[in-house]
């Protein structure tokens, strides 16, 4: 997932 | 009304003065812009009930699959109320067919054009405006699926509302009508990404890293 790391970070922050 | 609520506030374009060039200026504006929608998408995303229920895994394969789809159903729906010949990406950000030639968007032009004349032949309201936007992140057919039990809840409660609120208003074609739609949008939301990667690929227009990221999860 090292490719998509932008996105996985988003979804991890809470909202 | 849920999604109503959680619908964010409509993003103003920021004027790209980087060069002379007025359709490489257009592309830049129009990058930008797309990717801080996608930056409000992924948030508002989160907010769909159901949403963050799925995996990690899922929530990541949605989005890279139907991200275009959803912020196409934004464009194409501001793009309706006009009856007028131009693409509503933002208030100050409006593209008529010339504009959007010359920037490389001509197919683009086209197909949203043809989706925004279908919403408006529909009279969409916001309602399903809203609502169509979240089921076409909710069945953006990613695979494989980490749960795909998830998925299916997800959807069906989407589905749900929709129908709640036809029936409501007492129609019960619109549902489907509305479903009815989604081909024309995965269509025209492929042809968008195709033409993005290309202007960035052949015509070396220089794309963030979030957008660019998203758009390579599609090529």
């Amino acid at each position: 997932k090292e490719k998509h790391k932008i996105l996985h970070q988003l979804l991890q922050n809470s909202t | 009304s849920h999604l109503l609520l959680t619908e964010p506030a409509p993003l103003a374009a920021n004027q790209d003065d980087s060069t002379e060039d007025s359709s490489l200026q257009t592309l830049l504006t129009l990058f930008d812009l797309l990717n801080r929608e996608l930056l409000v998408l992924i948030g508002w995303a989160k907010q769909i009930p159901g949403f963050s229920e799925l995996s990690l895994l899922d929530q990541m394969s949605l989005l890279q699959s139907g991200w275009m789809e959803a912020l196409l159903v934004g464009v194409a729906w501001r793009s309706q109320a006009r009856a007028g010949e131009e693409l509503v990406f933002a208030g100050n950000l409006r593209l008529d067919a010339a504009q959007c030639r010359a920037a490389g968007l001509a197919d683009v032009y086209e197909e949203v054009r043809h989706l925004a004349a279908r919403y408006r032949a529909m009279n969409m309201s916001p309602e399903e405006a809203v609502t169509l936007k979240a089921v076409a992140l909710a069945n953006s057919d990613a695979d494989p699926l980490d749960c795909p039990d998830s998925l299916q809840r997800f959807q069906d409660g989407l589905h749900e509302a929709l129908q709640d609120y036809e029936s409501s208003r007492g129609e019960q074609h619109r549902a489907g009508r509305l479903l009815m739609s989604l081909p024309l949008l995965r269509q025209t939301a492929g042809r968008a990404v195709q033409a993005f990667l290309r202007l960035h690929r052949q015509r070396r227009v220089p794309v963030h890293k979030l957008l660019l990221e998203m758009l390579e999860a599609k090529a």
